[in-house]
């Protein structure tokens, strides 16, 4: 179970406030997992209680459709601090020995982005593989391939535009595996090497070549699935 | 409070800035029998009550603690005076003893307020299916009321206090300031729990 108690002396009006929280949890709580289980309890409050604003200051609120001035700058704050405690929680995941940051792009939409980095992040068998340190991005593609968006007229997966690679949390160059559904000749060492550390990107493009439509980007998070897990709840008792 | 392991306690803040009006406290109950030391009761109030959102699991089996919630805040939403929070025990699959079980957390926390009607939300976390030991969470409520205080060491007792199986206290802390009214500093803090079960698509 997710709990998150969220608070700030910032005065909000309360529709904006209502909006701030959806937006920042559709990009930080709601793109998780440590082992594709929702749970009944799983609640996120955010109090805004205006106690630092001075009188005569107005409350934050939405004027515009795009968001601008004060209720931008009060997102990029909240989706900060929700991003962090987020990653706070998978890095703390069950067994986990690895954070993963999965990072589809697509000219899609971002429903598919974000299934599609969902479903990765639910494989017992990439999981399982990243514990293992093994490059296995056979799984990675398997899992992209049975994401469950309701087929569109336009194919939400078309393996000659899917591209996927691993990089390194650091920055340095990402190490290619398969190039528009063409696999690599995959560097072993530099694949042991990234899949060494305690923190690995798997990024993917769905659309790798596709011209039409603006690129969107999902960004997921999830952890590696070890032994310990099992030991964890093996005996978690109701 | 819990020993954390080596390799985690770079995730575990040593100082925070904590926004203004919100005073917060943990308290022991025992709600797990094996638990016969740590805090396992947490409040996070404000001292005026406030605007307040949240979002709430989609699982069609929602805890007694969700279903409260949920219903509470349409109609007080900007009235909340805090959160009631337990560990041990998620009241989920509990039927109407769990809503009941709710309840009387968020009156016992509203009372310790000296708020007639509630005002507070709840959360609970835990093992599911097991109905929970209100007669150990009720004063622990009114311990957890006296214990309430605003520095980095009542927000990290707080944060440890709502764990299940995290293996380290989860708690974040900002000062920033808005464009429109840069003279005044304003502060955001957050505590979160969450190691198992974690797949949320909260609405």
């Amino acid at each position: 179970t997710l709990l998150g108690v969220i608070c700030t002396d910032v005065k909000v009006e309360q529709k904006t406030l209502k909006k701030l929280l959806s937006l920042a949890n559709a990009g930080s709580f709601n793109s998780i997992s440590v082992d594709g289980e929702m749970s009944t309890n799983d609640t996120v409050a955010l109090l805004a209680n205006g106690a630092a604003a001075p009188e005569d200051v107005a409350a934050v609120n939405i004027t515009s459709k795009t968001l601008d001035g004060d209720a931008k700058a009060l997102l990029g704050v909240l989706s900060e601090v929700m991003q962090d405690l987020a990653r706070l929680v998978v890095c703390d995941g069950e067994g986990a020995t690895k954070l993963i940051t999965i990072r589809v792009r697509t000219t899609r939409g971002m429903e598919s982005a974000k299934s599609a980095a969902s479903r990765i992040a639910r494989s017992l068998l990439v999981k399982t593989a990243l514990y293992g340190k093994d490059a296995n991005w056979g799984r990675i593609l398997s899992a992209i391939g049975a994401i469950d968006v309701p087929m569109q007229e336009v194919e939400e997966v078309v393996p000659h535009q899917t591209t996927v690679s691993f990089a390194p949390a650091d920055g340095s160059a990402p190490l290619p595996l398969v190039t528009r559904g063409t696999p690599e000749q995959v560097d072993e060492a530099r694949a042991s090497e990234i899949l060494e550390a305690d923190k690995v990107e798997i990024l993917v493009d769905l659309a790798d070549g596709n011209v039409k439509g603006d690129t969107v980007e999902c960004v997921f998070r999830t952890c590696d699935l070890s032994h310990e897990y099992i030991s964890i709840n093996a005996d978690y008792r109701s | 409070q819990r020993s954390i392991p080596v390799a985690k306690q770079k995730y575990v803040p040593s100082s925070g800035s904590y926004p203004k009006g919100f005073i917060v406290g943990a308290a022991h109950a025992g709600v797990k029998p094996s638990n016969t030391e740590y805090d396992d009761v947490a409040l996070i109030i404000t001292r005026k009550p406030c605007h307040t959102a949240a979002v709430f699991t989609t699982n069609r089996f929602k805890a007694a603690p969700v279903t409260y919630s949920m219903k509470f805040l349409k109609n007080n939403e900007s009235h909340i005076r805090g959160v009631v929070i337990n560990s041990g025990c998620a009241n989920a699959v509990t039927g109407d003893v769990g809503m009941k079980h709710a309840k009387e957390m968020a009156a016992e926390a509203s009372k310790c307020f000296g708020d007639e009607l509630p005002s507070t939300l709840v959360m609970s976390t835990g093992v599911i299916g097991q109905t929970l030991p209100i007669e150990k969470i009720v004063p622990a409520i009114a311990e957890a009321a006296r214990a309430l205080g605003s520095d980095h060491q009542h927000w990290m007792k707080t944060a440890q206090a709502i764990c299940t199986t995290d293996t380290f206290p989860k708690l974040v802390s900002r000062s920033f300031r808005l464009p429109s009214d840069p003279e005044t500093e304003y502060r955001i803090a957050g505590v979160t729990k969450g190691a198992g079960m974690i797949h949320p698509n909260m609405a």
